[in-house]
């Protein structure tokens, strides 16, 4: 479903260059379930970014179910973006003036649900993160694993095929982070996709093939026996 | 230097009220190193905010360096928030459009130093996060793990005697992680006190004490036999 040609990015910063991505060729199938491990700084973001139609490469090739992405409209990319592909960002990008609730009800605008039925299935989804109780709190009368929650939720709430997280279970226990953990599995044996960024190898060991990057390129790509 | 008694912080939300600390007293002597482990939720960040002078409590009485806190002046708070205390936020906090050098050389602004002085000594301590090729990048250019080390950086700038770090490895890989915290055993063996808040148990395990608290309460306070 997720397939990259030799996908680099740089960014140019007065005379430096800064090559995020160098050369990423990587093929992922429907329904796999995919950790990318890698030292700070060594691309993951970026990558995702690129993977979830959030941002373009300097060059090379991301072809996304047999579509070639630079291809696609503006409308194309912002269904996929708003249905297909649910997105937990690094730093959360929560909307600051808004609820939890009305954060994780946004992407079913697009899928469109009556405002009753939004506000009942985003309730429903933080109930399932833990934060039912938490609903009408804006994101900084929230605690920074509640918000990272509230950004879990918010990725989950329109069933994506395709589950984009970045290091989801950053700021949570040991507890809740295996509560998040449970979420992706339900989502992962409904036959979706899921790939993850992380730095934590308990983590990593949810998925059945781990990637490294190192400086912007692959370093090992190996199966999971006992996931 | 830290004596908190029976402190309290409770937030009012329209009808509602939320405990976000019910009653917590403690003690913690110059030099200590004390990690703060609990559940998202529990108060660890809110407890960090009131001994950082940053907020105040609902109610009870904070003992800092034997002054009561709620004495003190405006000046006497900014002295201490700026030359004694080092804070590292949980979710870093940097002026978005400064670059990482100006954003670690904010805190030697109060030590009164030059600007040649303050770059110079700002450079550094990028360096020793492992950030001197990064001191031109504002954080939106800045990976997630690279954002979170500049905030290590300004924490520890002005050596400070009190270093409060909030979660400062959530976005770091291992070997990183480890650097960070080799930087903090450096300040504390001179003769520095450190109070961390983690959930990853490796790291808690620098301190020499592990207070636990769950729902706003302390649950544990143990020492740590081989940090
Ligand atoms: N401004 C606020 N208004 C209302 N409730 C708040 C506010 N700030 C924090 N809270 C609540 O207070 C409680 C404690 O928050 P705190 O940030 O101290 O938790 P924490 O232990 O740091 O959690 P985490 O590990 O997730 O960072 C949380 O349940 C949170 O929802
Ligand atoms: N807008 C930008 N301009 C310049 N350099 C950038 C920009 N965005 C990212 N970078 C650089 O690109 C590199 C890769 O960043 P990326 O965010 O993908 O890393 P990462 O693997 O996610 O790291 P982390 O584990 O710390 O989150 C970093 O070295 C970063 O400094
Ligand atoms: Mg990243
Ligand atoms: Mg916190």
């Amino acid at each position: 479903v997720i397939e990259t040609e030799a996908i680099a990015k740089t960014y140019v910063m007065g005379s430096e260059q800064v090559h995020a991505l160098k050369s990423i060729s990587i093929s992922i199938n429907r329904g796999e379930y995919v950790a990318f491990m890698g030292p700070s700084g060594s691309g993951k973001s970026t990558l995702m970014n690129i993977v979830g139609c959030l941002d373009s490469p300097t060059s090379g090739t991301y072809i996304l179910n047999g579509k070639n992405v630079s291809d696609m409209t503006e409308n194309e990319l912002a269904e996929i973006r708003n249905k297909e592909i649910g997105f937990v960002f690094q730093t959360f990008n929560l909307l600051p003036r808004n609820t939890s609730l009305d954060n994780v009800a946004l992407p079913l605008i697009y899928a469109g649900y009556s405002k009753a039925e939004r506000n009942e299935i985003a309730l429903q989804t933080l109930k399932s993160v833990g934060l039912g109780d938490r609903a009408k709190h804006k994101p900084n009368e929230l605690s920074g694993g509640q918000r990272q929650r509230v950004a879990v939720a918010r990725a989950l709430v329109n069933n994506p095929s395709i589950l984009l997280a970045d290091e989801p279970t950053g700021n949570l226990d040991t507890k809740t982070s295996y509560e998040i953990m449970d979420l992706f599995d339900e989502l992962h044996q409904k036959g979706n996709t899921i790939i993850l960024v992380t730095h934590e190898e308990d983590i990593a060991k949810y998925a059945h093939r781990i990637v490294r990057l190192r400086d912007g390129l692959i370093e090992s790509d190996t199966i999971n026996p006992n996931p």
